[in-house]
C-alpha cells in the first residue's frame, strides 16, 4: 500500500535495465561490473535511501517477475521449454541482483546487514507467494517462486569466502522461509516445496556439510511439516493421484536419508513417528529401520540369537526430541512421577485412560502424542531403574514394577482403539540393538505372556503383524520380537484362536513364520 | 471425513498436480545443450 | 476376538479390500516395493548428490548437475550464437557413442543413434549394444533371416570396439530411429 508516486515506474525501468545489463557481454565476471554500475543507478533513483524504499523495490520487482511468468505461462503456443527460458531470463537476473546486494551490503565483516537483507527479501517473496496463492487459488503457479528460491539458494551457497562465513545463517533463513511456506500453509506450492527441501544442494548443506550437525534440527522440522500435511490424506483409505505422487516423493526422500544419513533418522525417529499416521506402516518402518552406519546388525534370523549379550544392546539411543515436555498437563506429569516412585496416588491408574482421551486432533479419540510420550517416558524411567540395580532388561527384571503396572493397566483397561495406539507406541521403539529396543521388546512379550484376555494377545499380534506383511524394510527389533513370540513355546502362540481365524491369516502367519524361521 | 481446511489443501494440491515442477526448474539455464526430454526405446540405456 | 478394525479381522478386511480396490492406500498393505523407485539403494556412493527430484524415476545425469565453475566456463547467450550449431554428422564415432550413452531419455540420444545407424552401426535390441560388420569379414553363413560371422560390438564399459563371433538374427536389429518433429528450440 501507499507506494510513493512514480516508484512503480522507476522500479520497472530499473529492473529492465538490470536484466539487460546482466545478460550483456560487458557484465563481467559474475556480473560484478554490471552490478557496480547498476548500484549507481539505484542511488540516483533514490531507491537505497530508506529501508522502506528498498523493501518496496524488492516487492515490486518480485511482483513484476511473477506477472511476467503468468503472462508467459498463459501463452499457449509456446513449448514448456520456451516458456521457462523466457521466465528464467528475468528471474535469474533478479536472483543475481539479490545475491550481489546480500553479499555486498554493509562492509565485508558486517554479516548482520547481509543476513538481515536476506531475511527481508525471502520474507517479501514469501509474502507475495502467499498473497498470490490466496488470490489466484487453483490458478496459482509455483514456477516463479520455485525458481527464485532454488537459484538464490544455489548462488548463496557458492564456494566463496564471504558466503562461507554466513552460511549457517543463510541456511537458517531458508529453513525459516520454507517453514513459513510449509505445505499446510501453501498447498499449491507443495510439490515445489518438496523439490526445494529435497534438492541435492539443500540436503548436502544441511545434513552433510554443516559442522556439528547443526542443520539436522532445522531439516527435521521441515520433514515434520511434510508429515503433518500428508497425515490427514494418508489416514483415509482412498489416495488421490496427486496425494499418491507426493507420498511416493516423500518415500524417495526418506530412502535417500536412510541410505546417506541413517543417524539423522535414528535421532529424530520419535518426532517423526509422532506425526506419521499410524496406518502409514511402510513409511514408519522405513524410519524405524535406520541404524548407525558403524553398527553391524546381527542377522535377526540367527537361531538362538542371544540378544541380551549383544554389545550395543545396553546402549541408550540418542533421542533429540524433548518428549518429556509432551507429557501434559504438568499435574498429570507430577502424579505420574509420584506413581512411578511410590505407587501413589492410587487413583492414578484408574484415571489414566481419561487423561489419554483428551484429543486435540479432529477425528481422533486419543491424544496420540501423549500416549507416545507416556510410553517412552515410563520405559526410559524403567530402564534407568533396572540399570540402577546393576541389572539389564529381561522378562525377569522388568516386572514387578510401578512402570509395568502402568503398561499392564493400559493393556487391560483401554478400549481396542486405545490399546492399538498404546501397543503401536511400544512397537515404534523396536529398532536397532539398543536399550530401548531391548526393554520394549521384553515389555510387549511380557504383556503377551501375562495377558488376562485373548484380545490383548490378538492386538499385540496385529500390531506386529501389520508391520511385517508390508514391503521391506522391517526394523531389526520388530523381527527379533516376533520371532521370539512365535518360536518360544512359553507364549503358546500357535494355540490361539485368532491365529487360525481365517485361511489368509493362517497363510500369512505361516509365511511370516517361514521367512523368520 | 476431511475437515474444511484439509479439503481446501487437497483442492490446491490437485491444481498444482496439473503443472508439476520440472527438474530443469532447479538447474541453470543451458544455452548450448538444454534438456530435451523425449521417450526413447526401453532397450536403450536410460542411465 | 476383536470385532472392529483394531484386531486381526480388521487387518484381514483391509488386506482383502486392497486386493480388490487398487485405489486403496499403497502406503498400507502391502506398501510399495521401494527398490522400484529408481534409487540404487545398494550403492556404495551417497545418493543425495545425484538426487534429481522426488518425482524422478532416475538420478541426475552428470550433465544435469550444476557445479560452481568459473563464470567464464558457462556458455553465455552471446557466445552461444557464435558457437557452431550441433551437427552430429561432423562428429567422430567416439563422441556419438558418448552422446548416446550420456543422454538417456533425451532427443540427443535418438539423434546420436540415427547418426550411428547412418554409419552402418546397428543397435541390437537384445544385446542392448551397438554392432557393425568387422571390416573385410564377410558373414560365413547368410540366410534371409539370419547370418553368422565376426562383428565389432561397442563395449560401453571398456569404451572400445570388441570383435566377436556372433549369430545375428536380423529381426533383433533396431530399424533406423525416427526423430521427433519438434527438435529443441533454442530461445
Amino acid at each position: 500500500f501507499d507506494d510513493p508516486p512514480g516508484l512503480h515506474e522507476k522500479t520497472e525501468y530499473l529492473l529492465r535495465e538490470w536484466v539487460t545489463m546482466y545478460h550483456s557481454p560487458a557484465a563481467g565476471r559474475d556480473s560484478t561490473k554490471a552490478f557496480t554500475a547498476f548500484v549507481q543507478q539505484m542511488h540516483q533513483q533514490g531507491i537505497l535511501k530508506t529501508d522502506d524504499l528498498i523493501t518496496r523495490f524488492f516487492r515490486l520487482c518480485t511482483e513484476m517477475c511473477v506477472d511476467l511468468c503468468y503472462r508467459a505461462l498463459s501463452e499457449q503456443t509456446h513449448s514448456p521449454t520456451l516458456i521457462r527460458a523466457k521466465c528464467f531470463h528475468t528471474l535469474d537476473a533478479f536472483v543475481r541482483l539479490i545475491a550481489l546486494l546480500v553479499k555486498h551490503s554493509g562492509d565485508s565483516a558486517n554479516t548482520v546487514t547481509k543476513i538481515n537483507l536476506l531475511h527481508k527479501v525471502l520474507g517479501i517473496v514469501a509474502g507475495v507467494l502467499i498473497q498470490d496463492h490466496e488470490v489466484r487459488c487453483t490458478e496459482f503457479q509455483q514456477l516463479p517462486y520455485h525458481r527464485l528460491f532454488i537459484m538464490l539458494f544455489i548462488e548463496l551457497n557458492a564456494p566463496e569466502p564471504i558466503l562461507e562465513s554466513i552460511n549457517l545463517q543463510v541456511l537458517l533463513a531458508f529453513c525459516q522461509v520454507f517453514h513459513i511456506l510449509r505445505p499446510a500453509k501453501a498447498p499449491g506450492f507443495a510439490y515445489a516445496w518438496l523439490e526445494l527441501v529435497s534438492h541435492r544442494v539443500f540436503i548436502g548443506r544441511l545434513l552433510a556439510l554443516t559442522p556439528q550437525q547443526r542443520g539436522w534440527g532445522m531439516y527435521a522440522q521441515l520433514l515434520m511439516d511434510l508429515f503433518r500435511f500428508l497425515s490427514p490424506f494418508l489416514r483415509n483409505a482412498e489416495l488421490s493421484k496427486p496425494t499418491q505422487l507426493i507420498y511416493k516423493g516423500t518415500l524417495r526422500v526418506l530412502l535417500v536419508l536412510l541410505h546417506d544419513f541413517p543417524e539423522f533418522l535414528c535421532d529424530y525417529h520419535y518426532a517423526f513417528c509422532d506425526v506419521v499416521p499410524s496406518n502409514c506402516i511402510q513409511m514408519r518402518n522405513l524410519i524405524l529401520s535406520a541404524f548407525p552406519r558403524t553398527m553391524r546388525l546381527p542377522d535377526p534370523f540367527t537361531p538362538n540369537l542371544k540378544v541380551d549379550s549383544l554389545p550395543d544392546i545396553a546402549q541408550q539411543p540418542r533421542i533429540l526430541t524433548n518428549f518429556v515436555s509432551m507429557i501434559q498437563p504438568s499435574s498429570f506429569k507430577k502424579d505420574l512421577d509420584s506413581y512411578l516412585k511410590t505407587r501413589a496416588p492410587i487413583n492414578f491408574l484408574s484415571e489414566l485412560r481419561s487423561n489419554l482421551q483428551q484429543s486435540v486432533e479432529p477425528g481422533c479419540h486419543y491424544n496420540i502424542p501423549l500416549i507416545n510420550a507416556l510410553v517412552l517416558y515410563v520405559g526410559t524411567q524403567a530402564i534407568h531403574f533396572i540399570h540402577g540395580k546393576g541389572q539389564s532388561s529381561s522378562m525377569g527384571t522388568i516386572a514387578p514394577s510401578s512402570h509395568m503396572d502402568i503398561f499392564q493397566n493400559l493393556a487391560v483397561n483401554l478400549d481396542t482403539e486405545g490399546r492399538y495406539l498404546f501397543l503401536t507406541a511400544i512397537a515404534n521403539q523396536l529398532r536397532y540393538p539398543n536399550s530401548h529396543t531391548h526393554y520394549f521388546s521384553c515389555t510387549i512379550l511380557y504383556l503377551f505372556a501375562q495377558a488376562n484376555n485373548e484380545q490383548i494377545q490378538e492386538q499385540i499380534t496385529r500390531v506386529l503383524l501389520e508391520r511385517l506383511i508390508v514391503n521391506r524394510p522391517h526394523p531389526w527389533g520388530l523381527l527379533i520380537t516376533f520371532i521370539e513370540m512365535i518360536k518360544n513355546p512359553n507364549f503358546k502362540f500357535w494355540n490361539h484362536e485368532f491365529v487360525h481365524c481365517a485361511p489368509e491369516v493362517d497363510k500369512m502367519l505361516e509365511s511370516v513364520a517361514r521367512s523368520c524361521l | 471425513p476431511l475437515v474444511k481446511d484439509h479439503v481446501y489443501q487437497l483442492t490446491m494440491l490437485d491444481a498444482a498436480y496439473q503443472h508439476l515442477p520440472h527438474p530443469s526448474d532447479s538447474e541453470r539455464l543451458r544455452h548450448y545443450l538444454p534438456r530435451n526430454p523425449c521417450p526413447t526405446p526401453s532397450y536403450y540405456y536410460q542411465l | 476376538m476383536v470385532t472392529d478394525q483394531f484386531g486381526i479381522v480388521g487387518l484381514l478386511s483391509f488386506i482383502r479390500a486392497t486386493e480388490t480396490n487398487q485405489h486403496l492406500v499403497p502406503a498400507l498393505i502391502p506398501g510399495i516395493d521401494l527398490t522400484t523407485l529408481g534409487l540404487n539403494l545398494n550403492s556404495p556412493e551417497i545418493l543425495y548428490s545425484t538426487f534429481q527430484s522426488p518425482w524422478a524415476e532416475a538420478p541426475c545425469r552428470p550433465q544435469d548437475i550444476d557445479f560452481h565453475v568459473p563464470s567464464e566456463y558457462i556458455t553465455n547467450i552471446f557466445i552461444r550464437e557464435k558457437l557452431a550449431p550441433i551437427k552430429l554428422n561432423r562428429y567422430g564415432e567416439d563422441l556419438l557413442f558418448f552422446l548416446f550413452y550420456m543422454s538417456g531419455g533425451d532427443v540427443l540420444q535418438l539423434a546420436a543413434a540415427a547418426e550411428l545407424h547412418t554409419r552402418d552401426w546397428r543397435y541390437h535390441k537384445e544385446e542392448r549394444t551397438w554392432m557393425t560388420r568387422a571390416p573385410g569379414m564377410e558373414a560365413v553363413v547368410k540366410t534371409n533371416t539370419y547370418e553368422r560371422g565376426t562383428y565389432y560390438f561397442f563395449d560401453a564399459q571398456k569404451w572400445r570396439k570388441v570383435a566377436r563371433e556372433f549369430h545375428l538374427e536380423y529381426d533383433k536389429l533396431e530399424e533406423r530411429p525416427s526423430l521427433p518433429p519438434t527438435l529443441h528450440h533454442n530461445p
